[in-house]
């Protein structure tokens, strides 16, 4: 039985939200809020200290619409490569799986056979295509990731999948490395006379200045 | 390195989300600095799972899309202004908006290169009132204008009016950014470089020795 999600406001606060106004109105949950998205995160053993929650899980239960936007960095990490590739073969995804603690980057073919590895694994456990198991990480560069205690977190990790406020937030924090605060938000708008939530969650404290395309 | 999830039930297609978030990318986390250093993982992922019931979005020219992209900016925002918040050492956020320019993108570019002036993140965290660097960040952004038109402000003290520098109570000024400062607050840095109808912002944090000593221990 996998334990209860931990409350990992003990570890470190959520930071202030700092949303602009508009036509729309604050919701927790943060990436979980909208509807069909469940997330978890867990200490899975990868970071150098500490058992703050290094491993986080974000799933769609459908074929979710994917984009995403990948730094310019010549020196482009595994994962970012991996993803790049996956966008190009599929317009759609199921999970998003994030590591920190290393970051995987200047970590050669080694480094992209372990995305690989990774994301077949757990496209194994959620009976997905691997293309649909979408990978970030970040920490150390020029560390490899830890990836046997990260397989072996991957059936515990799937089990602490939910669509509750805690889920999210657990995900926002084990994506966090030196942050001092997690980062993670919810909005409810109406679009079209429909109700429509976007939520998100981001990590990010130094080497920060993105030029993302 | 920073790292986003975005998630929404709304229903779109591929190619209008892919836009939609390029353009919320452009006007959030590709807007923020904290050190001048771009990440070899920089990435944001989103994902729409379209379960909210909602009509299909299918092109950029609807009001539907329009409301998707306010929304999709402000979340982006939200968390990409959080990270500048919580900069290595920071004892404030900085938020920098210009305007006047020729388009966003220009008011952008200057906006950014202010907020990633080592001079000027130093002269907040030394809550400096120091015109003059942003002056200058201003200028070296690579975007031209007349400097003749060029208005400061920080906070509502204004500094520097058509070019010309204005007398201004510097303890003031010097005072808004140390209780900002100790509130771990907003500094905002207004510009406007012309007559233009470009406006953009950027959002950054003061420089401190706490960036050093944080950065001097932690190795590849």
């Amino acid at each position: 039985v996998v334990s209860a999600q931990q409350d990992v406001s003990n570890y470190i606060p959520a930071a202030p939200i700092l949303l602009p106004e508009g036509p729309w109105h604050q919701v927790p949950g943060g990436v979980a809020a909208a509807k069909g998205f469940k997330a978890a995160g867990m200490y899975g053993g990868l970071r150098a200290v500490g058992e703050k929650p290094d491993l986080a899980l974000v799933t769609c239960d459908v074929d979710a619409i994917s984009a995403g936007a990948f730094t310019t960095n010549v020196v482009a990490a595994a994962p970012v490569l991996y993803c790049k590739e996956a966008l190009e073969t599929s317009t759609t995804a199921r999970a998003i799986l994030i590591n920190a603690g290393q970051a995987n980057a200047a970590t050669g073919d080694a480094g992209y056979q372990d995305v690989i590895d990774c994301s077949h694994a757990l496209a194994e456990l959620l009976q997905l295509k691997p293309e649909q198991v979408l990978i970030e990480s970040t920490g150390v560069i020029g560390q490899r990731i830890k990836k046997e205690p990260l397989l072996k977190s991957l059936p515990d990790l799937v089990n602490l999948l939910s669509s509750t406020v805690q889920g999210a937030d657990s995900a926002a924090v084990a994506i966090t490395t030196t942050d001092l605060v997690s980062k993670s938000i919810a909005i409810e708008s109406e679009v079209g006379g429909t109700r429509v939530r976007v939520g998100g969650m981001a990590k990010g404290s130094g080497m920060i200045h993105p030029n993302m395309a | 390195t920073m790292l986003g999830v975005i998630t929404t039930d709304a229903l779109v297609t591929s190619d209008v989300w892919r836009k939609m978030v390029r353009v919320a990318v452009n006007r959030s986390f590709n807007q923020i600095t904290v050190d001048g250093d771009t990440s070899t993982n920089d990435c944001v992922i989103a994902l729409a799972s379209g379960l909210s019931g909602a009509n299909k979005i299918s092109s950029l020219n609807n009001s539907d899309a329009e409301h998707l992209q306010a929304c999709l900016d402000a979340v982006m925002q939200g968390l990409a202004k959080s990270i500048a918040w919580d900069g290595e050492g920071a004892t404030c956020l900085i938020e920098v908006k210009v305007s006047g320019a020729g388009t966003e993108a220009d008011a952008a570019k200057v906006a950014r290169s202010v907020a990633s002036s080592s001079l000027t993140k130093a002269a907040v965290y030394g809550r400096d009132p120091n015109w003059g660097r942003i002056a200058c960040a201003a200028g070296y952004a690579g975007i031209p204008f007349n400097p003749n038109k060029l208005r400061i402000s920080l906070g509502d003290i204004l500094l520097m009016e058509s070019g010309q520098p204005l007398p201004f109570d510097r303890a003031a000024a010097s005072n808004y950014l140390r209780t900002t400062g100790e509130k771990h607050g907003t500094v905002i840095i207004q510009i406007s470089i012309g007559d233009g109808l470009g406006s953009g912002q950027a959002w950054g944090c003061d420089l401190s020795y706490d960036y050093v000593k944080i950065n001097a221990e932690y190795t590849t």
